[in-house]
């Protein structure tokens, strides 16, 4: 498992807004994105999970900080369309990825990644995943704490 | 926009797996994923979005059809460390993947793909995002209809 891991990558520019209650019907995570891409707004991560009433759901997505302020503005000023309960968004929160070509499950480097996080009492705001990485949002401050425990938990030398 | 996107990969040997209501605290993700990779169970994707309240959220991630039993067995056996409310699975869905490298951001991509399937009544479950791919997860019944119609909106030729 841990010759696996090739790297830890980290960024702290990033803000997260979350849409909280979005309609969990076809074409609203359309609606909500059409006006981000006019207005050249870069998003990186976008994270959703089922609804658990089959109505309603969260939508998670993070964006450069000197975005956050533009890209709060397109939706709120559609917030009827749209049709979301709240937004809420914070800028204090960084992506720490676990880069792993070749990783067949993600469950062994997760379980490493998240063991290591909780050791040093960090928690888990989003969690996704793609072939080669499992990446995570934490708050800001423990940026250096994880990139450094998540460094020797996979045996990748001092940082 | 379009010239970015190289392909449309899918995938409906996938099983889903929702822990609805697990707590939000450190240490719980890990406990989720250690006997899954322990007992060798392969983990696709895993997605969790931030908690509303601070105290529980869900967690959803996909095995293979095959593993859907042994998964649902491992984490029930463990229902009461875990603490979650309940657990739900469904392997009627499948995933599909819109692939292109050098995607600086999300926004267009995802639109189109969300806006297509829309247009085809195809409601969305899960999103997650990776730097070269948007993935989502939909009903199986509709991954030909799905793959057909992004082939078309992207301009890949028809299949
Ligand atoms: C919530 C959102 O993803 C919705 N299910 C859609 O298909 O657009
Ligand atoms: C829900 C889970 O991700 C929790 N926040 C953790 O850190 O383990």
């Amino acid at each position: 498992e841990k010759e696996l891991v090739s790297g830890i990558a980290y960024s702290s520019d990033e803000a997260k807004v979350t849409l909280v209650k979005v309609l969990d019907k076809p074409g609203v995570a359309a609606a909500i994105f059409g006006p981000l891409a006019e207005a050249n707004i870069n998003v990186d991560m976008i994270v959703q999970n089922v609804s658990e009433d089959g109505k309603a759901t969260d939508l998670t997505f993070t964006v450069a900080q000197n975005d956050l302020e533009r890209t709060v503005a397109k939706i709120e000023e559609r917030h009827q369309d749209l049709g979301y309960g709240t937004l809420v968004h914070d800028s204090k929160v960084a992506k720490i990825s676990v880069i792993g070509v070749g990783m067949r499950s993600h469950a062994g480097v997760a379980q490493t990644m998240f063991q290591t996080l909780a050791e040093k009492g960090i928690n888990i705001q989003v969690i996704s995943t793609s072939e080669i990485k499992v990446s995570v949002l934490i708050e800001e401050q423990y940026t250096e704490l994880a990139v450094r425990a998540l460094h020797s938990a996979y045996a990748l030398g001092t940082l």
